[in-house]
């Protein structure tokens, strides 16, 4: 199964990700 | 062959054969990687597969859904007592799951093997971060992420999909459909509310091990859901890299709504067996149900003329969950 956000943001919203890791419920996505 | 009687030319010995295009076909994917190595290595992208359109078609003509149906319907069969350590203790050793954050340990308190993958996580297990606007709504793994490019999101790195198929045609505060949008970036326009905003994605892939709760992953409104009944292919990673659009042939719920910076969307992707999904304040949304047929999707507006807003839900509130079925 899987999960797709999609939303709209001031272009200087920052994802703190890499493609591939392992991310727990709560952890932080992005921010602005 | 020529001097063999013709009744043992049929005689053929079916594990030679076997063995022969087998090892045939291992042998060509074991070339099929050392060549991609080697352009690696000489620094060149290698573009991914993608399945043939009858590659596709075949995939869609198995009964998934009747499958995924029938394993949800075995499921919720009541496991004698002695039987469920070791059945899940299988699953546990097979997809690695981690009983320490279980709410529930003891193996023998789930009924069935529905119920245990539906298990709960105990409270201190998930601290929710306070200091950033988005969280992850659920475990899993990031499958792609950025900004949304020409109405096209990746799923994964090179296999994109359309963003007007996945989420189906917008509509307008007072149900009624806008009008259809004359290009992608006109359909983009009608996503992206304000000025100077620009639309964001981010895929995230939870295997069969994971905790199959997701929540919510911001401050927002949801004022609509969207149900498109669909397949129920494998959307693991390497189904995702391999199957264009796979996203948008699977069955899906997709909520829409606001948040502080206008348009928000979460998408709930089912995936083979695992085609029940459960919103926890939609009680009419019923999936990988026989009435509904593939290709069309059934709306539901959580703003009424009681209701203006919607359901509100807050960063970390529980929202649905992912069921064998």
């Amino acid at each position: 199964s899987t999960i797709v956000l999609i939303f709209e943001a001031p272009k200087d919203f920052n994802f703190q990700l890499k493609t591939g890791q392992k991310i727990r419920f709560g952890e932080a996505l992005g921010s602005l | 062959i020529h001097t063999a009687p013709a009744r043992t030319m049929f005689l053929l010995r079916p594990l030679p054969i076997l063995l022969v295009t087998g090892g045939g076909y291992a042998g060509y994917r074991q070339y099929e990687k050392y060549r991609e190595r080697e352009l690696e290595k000489l620094g060149l992208e290698i573009p991914p597969k993608l399945a043939g359109h009858w590659e596709v078609a075949l995939y869609k003509s198995v009964p998934t859904r009747l499958l995924s149906r029938a394993w949800g319907r075995l499921n919720q069969v009541e496991l004698p007592h002695w039987l469920r350590r070791p059945v899940y203790s299988l699953y546990i050793w097979t997809f690695g799951v981690n009983m320490k954050e279980a709410a529930v340990e003891d193996l023998h308190h789930y009924r069935n093997l529905s119920e245990f993958f539906r298990r709960k996580l105990k409270p201190q297990a998930r601290p929710v971060c306070g200091l950033h606007s988005v969280i992850s709504p659920s475990d899993g793994r990031i499958l792609n992420f950025g900004q949304v490019k020409n109405c096209e999101v990746e799923q994964v790195k090179g296999v994109t999909y359309s963003l007007e198929s996945f989420l189906g045609p917008r509509m307008c505060t007072e149900d009624l459909p806008f009008p259809p949008a004359a290009s992608c970036d006109s359909f983009k326009n009608q996503l992206v509310t304000r000025e100077g905003n620009e639309l964001y994605h981010c895929v995230i892939y939870l295997a069969p091990g994971d905790y199959h709760c997701f929540h919510s992953p911001t401050d927002w409104t949801v004022s609509h859901r969207r149900h498109f009944p669909g397949s129920l292919m494998s959307v693991n990673p390497g189904m995702a890299r391999w199957i264009k659009e796979l996203f948008c042939h699977n069955e899906r719920v997709v909520l829409t709504g606001d948040w502080k910076h206008g348009f928000f969307s979460l998408t709930a992707v089912g995936a083979t067996n695992v085609g029940s999904i459960r919103i926890y304040f939609d009680r009419d949304l019923h999936t990988n149900s026989p009435r509904h047929s593939k290709g069309s999707y059934n709306d539901f507006s959580f703003v009424t003329h009681t209701n203006r807003e919607g359901v509100p839900m807050r960063k970390g509130e529980h929202l649905g969950e992912f069921n064998l079925g």
